[in-house]
Order: C-alpha cells, then sequence, then structure tokens
C-alpha cells in the first residue's frame, strides 16, 4: 500500500493543484466539497503533465515534483480549448 | 496543446529587452542574441514576424521582456532561485499582454554543459510560446511543457516539435511551403542593432501617471480609465490597475482618427452603452473598441458651435448628461436624445467643484468625482455638495502611486 500523505502534504498539493488550475479556487460561502474522486483526478491530470505515472496518488515522486522549477503559468486554462493528440489521434 | 484563446491579429510583432539580468554571466549581447533566435524558433513555424526595437522608438513594443525579482507589480509574483522561472501574457489589447518575465534571481546560462544554472533560450522559447497564445501543454516533447526540461541544445539548429508546430498553426495558420523551404536559421550571431526611428519621429517616454492632470477619465462598463494624451491606463472595478504601464489610445479605439492626439473628455452613454470620446468641437461614438460611424458636432448635445468641452458625465440619478466647459454647463436628457432648455448654468450649483474640471465620472457605487490636477472632489451618491474633506490626492486611491508627502517613488 502506498504511504499515506501527510496532512501537511495534502494540504500543500491542494493549493498547488489549485494555483496552477488543476482544482477550482476555493470558495469560502461554497465550501465546495471536493470529492476524492475530484482530486484523484485532478492529480492524474497533473501527472500526465509531468510525465509521471499516473496514480492519483500524492505519492512521494508527486510531491517532489511540485518543487521542480517551472512556469508560473497555470497548466489548465479553464475554458480554453485543450486539445489533446489522443482525441484527435481517436477521430 | 493547449490554446489560450487569444492570438495577435497581426503578423510582426514588435520586441524589445527593456531589462537585462543583474548577476548573469550572460552579457546583454547575448541575452538580445537569445531571445532573437528563441523568437526566430517560432516565425519559422508560422511566418511571424519579429522585429526589435530600441528604447527610442515612438510605439510601446508588442512583447516587452524584463529580467524582475519577487513582486514586481503583476499578479505572478517569483519566489527566488528555484520554484518560478518565468511567466508571459497572452496576446490581447492591455498593455501587459505579450509581456514576458524572467526571474531575475536564476542562474540565467546559455549552452552550459554541467547542467548548472537554468538555460534561457530553452525557457524564452516556452514564454514566447505564452507570448504568441499557447498554454502548457503534456506532449512528452513538447516546449510548452510546464515543467523546466533542462537546456534544448543548440539553438540555431533547435526545432520545435510537432506539437507545439500543430497547436501554433492552429492559430496563424501553416507557412506555405516552397519545395526547397527549410526552416533555416541564421548563425547565431547578434542580431543587428534595433533600428534608431528616423531623426524626426517625436521619441514619446510614456507619462507619469502619478502626476495626475489627466486629459479625460471615464467610468467604462465598471473599469475606470485615466486618458493622458495618446496613452490611457485602466482601473479594474477591484482598484487593481491592469497595468502600470500605459496602453496606446489609436491601438485599442479602432477607428480613431490619428489626427486626434488628446480626448478632453469621455462617457459611457446609458441607454446604449455607447463609449463617448471628445476632442475639439467633436465627439465619437464607440461600441465596445470599435468606432461607429463619423465624428459628431458638439452642438448636437446643445453646446454652441465651435464650443469645447472640459468634462462629461452622465448621473444615474435624473438620467442627464452634464457638459463642462470653465464654469459653466450644459445638460443633456439621455432618454429624451435632446439637450434640456435654459443652459449654460453656473458650476457653483455643483457646491464646492472646482471650475475647469479635468474630467468628471461616477464611480460604480454611485458616487460622482470630479478631478483636476492630482486631487478629486468627493460628492456622495445623491449629493451636489462635495464632502467636506474635499479635494484628496488621488494617486494613492486611483492608480497605486505613493503619498505626495511621501519621497521620490522608489526607482523601478
Amino acid at each position: 500500500r502506498a504511504q499515506e500523505p501527510s496532512a501537511q502534504d495534502v494540504s500543500l498539493g491542494v493549493d498547488w493543484l489549485t494555483r496552477y488550475g488543476y482544482l477550482p479556487p476555493p470558495h469560502p460561502a461554497q465550501a465546495q466539497l471536493q470529492s476524492p474522486a475530484k482530486l484523484r483526478d485532478a492529480i492524474k491530470v497533473m501527472q500526465r503533465f509531468a510525465g509521471l505515472p499516473e496514480t492519483g496518488l500524492l505519492d512521494p515522486v508527486t510531491m517532489a515534483t511540485m518543487h521542480r522549477p517551472r512556469c508560473s503559468l497555470p497548466d489548465v486554462l479553464g475554458a480554453a480549448e485543450l486539445v489533446r493528440r489522443r482525441r484527435r489521434r481517436r477521430r | 496543446y493547449a490554446l489560450s484563446g487569444s492570438v495577435w491579429k497581426k503578423r510582426t510583432l514588435t520586441w524589445r529587452v527593456h531589462s537585462f539580468p543583474q548577476s548573469s554571466a550572460l552579457s546583454q549581447e547575448m541575452v538580445r542574441t537569445l531571445m532573437h533566435h528563441a523568437l526566430a524558433t517560432w516565425g519559422v513555424e508560422s511566418g511571424l514576424k519579429f522585429q526589435e526595437v530600441g528604447f527610442q522608438s515612438p510605439t510601446e513594443p508588442d512583447i516587452v521582456i524584463d529580467f524582475a525579482r519577487a513582486y514586481h507589480q503583476d499578479s505572478y509574483p517569483f519566489d527566488g532561485q528555484g520554484g518560478t522561472l518565468a511567466h508571459a501574457f497572452f496576446p490581447g489589447e492591455h498593455a501587459i499582454s505579450g509581456d514576458t518575465h524572467f526571474d531575475d534571481e536564476e542562474i540565467w546560462t546559455y549552452g552550459s554543459k554541467d547542467g548548472e544554472g537554468t538555460d534561457l533560450f530553452a525557457v524564452a522559447v516556452h514564454e514566447f510560446g505564452h507570448a504568441l497564445g499557447l498554454g502548457h501543454s503534456s506532449a512528452p516533447d513538447s516546449i510548452m511543457r510546464p515543467f523546466y526540461q533542462g537546456p534544448v541544445g543548440d539553438p540555431h539548429k533547435y526545432r520545435l516539435s510537432q506539437d507545439d508546430r500543430e497547436g501554433l498553426q492552429q492559430l496563424y495558420g501553416k507557412v506555405p511551403q516552397i519545395p526547397d523551404d527549410k526552416p533555416t536559421r541564421k548563425p547565431l550571431a547578434p542580431p543587428p542593432p534595433p533600428p534608431t526611428p528616423p531623426p524626426d519621429s517625436p521619441s514619446l517616454p510614456t507619462p507619469d501617471r502619478c502626476e495626475g492632470n489627466f486629459d479625460a477619465i471615464a467610468n467604462i462598463r465598471g473599469e475606470t480609465f485615466f486618458f493622458k494624451g495618446p496613452w490611457f491606463w485602466r482601473v479594474q472595478p477591484s482598484g487593481q490597475l491592469v497595468s502600470p504601464r500605459p496602453a496606446r489610445l489609436h491601438r485599442f479605439w479602432e477607428g480613431l482618427p490619428a489626427g486626434v492626439k488628446v480626448i478632453q473628455a469621455a462617457y459611457a452613454r446609458p441607454r446604449d452603452r455607447g463609449i463617448l470620446l471628445f476632442s475639439g468641437p467633436q465627439f465619437w461614438v464607440f461600441q465596445e473598441r470599435q468606432l461607429e460611424g463619423a465624428p459628431r458636432p458638439l452642438t448636437e448635445l446643445g453646446l454652441p458651435a465651435g464650443e469645447q468641452v472640459d468634462a462629461v458625465f452622465s448621473w444615474p440619478l435624473n438620467g442627464k448628461t452634464y457638459l463642462i466647459r470653465g464654469g459653466r454647463y450644459w445638460r443633456y436628457d439621455e432618454a429624451a436624445a435632446r439637450p434640456d432648455p435654459g443652459y449654460p448654468r453656473d458650476l457653483s450649483l455643483w457646491e464646492g467643484a472646482p471650475d475647469a474640471p479635468d474630467d468628471v465620472t461616477v464611480s460604480n457605487a454611485g458616487d460622482t468625482y470630479f478631478f483636476k490636477g492630482a486631487h478629486y472632489w468627493r460628492f456622495p451618491k445623491g449629493s451636489v455638495k462635495a464632502e467636506s474633506d474635499s479635494p484628496q490626492p488621488m494617486g494613492p486611491k486611483w492608480l497605486d502611486c505613493p503619498a505626495p508627502s511621501a519621497g521620490p517613488r522608489s526607482p523601478r
């Protein structure tokens, strides 16, 4: 069983995922529920961008990657058109 | 690949390195050369042309390149060495669109063998991808991957991956392929010095917003526009300055004749959301940013032939538009679309208001603000009597400027 991430790692991870567009910004009035499935999907997309195995877990290598040098801009641009080669290949 | 949703309409973009790395081993010449080649990497695949302009150029470059530290007046403060390395702004009409910022606390290198430092060419190619409208990509060989992947080799041999080329061509179309046309690259020689403008072209330093003395001020769609000469600043409803650098008047207001050098007054017309810009005895009507029709005479709004205006504002309380010249004002009924009879009247009816104000506008909260010089007079919502503590310095409240008593502004 993969080692459970510490509470601090989860908190840092969620902050990082929110900053780079993988999770919606928190809304104090809605305190929108972040289902574990949503968090897992967000982690998988981040792992794809980082070229990591898409485990959906905040495992140590994923946490370490969040500290790697990078561009400041978000990775997921909200409504922007996101074209995946896979979808194009299927077409 | 991912598209940001914005793209440059033109195919020749100007650029300039506005500030250089303070502590890098790279000379300014080498920094300019690497930027030149990083842009050329995108140019050969898209037909886009990039022109370096010097500091004395009369036009603001589309892509301004800065090396900055920590908080540098945009929403992406840097974090010291490591972490975030750089960012760029997507295409658009804002002054900051296309601008590219590198963290000056990184160790910027070129062609370092031991992987020491951060390869400036590789990061520059990535960031210029954003400046042209690309978002981040998850494709394994894309330069647009969010994480730094190390040097990409020799700048004049480097070619974009297929994923990046496809994203770029979505934005700017394919380059017409001539049979023997291979993307060529000039040897890595420093680019020619930026062309000096012809001696007679005026060099236009951008004005200092903290001096006040604006030509016109208007609340347009909730944003406050501050016009000065051929420039303007925008303040968002949150009070945040869109950019400390002004935008070009004629580049934003499409169709505004080049002969119009100064906007004397401006306001947004409530009934059809038209935006009226006044200059001399005429005004121009815009819908969004496009000019609608020919210029109109001020006589249509009730002023005598040849008269001009200092200030114009529309008062939501009574649906009337006030046109001020010196110590007098005329009034125009927006609903009836005709001037009110019995004008001009004396401006002293607005108790406490300064004569010949630079302009007047109504805030999103409904208060009326008279501006003159570096000060404003606030009239609470529905009142025609200025607040007792008027005037106040406008810089700190409106334009992110230091209080007037503070010492000279800190260097950039």
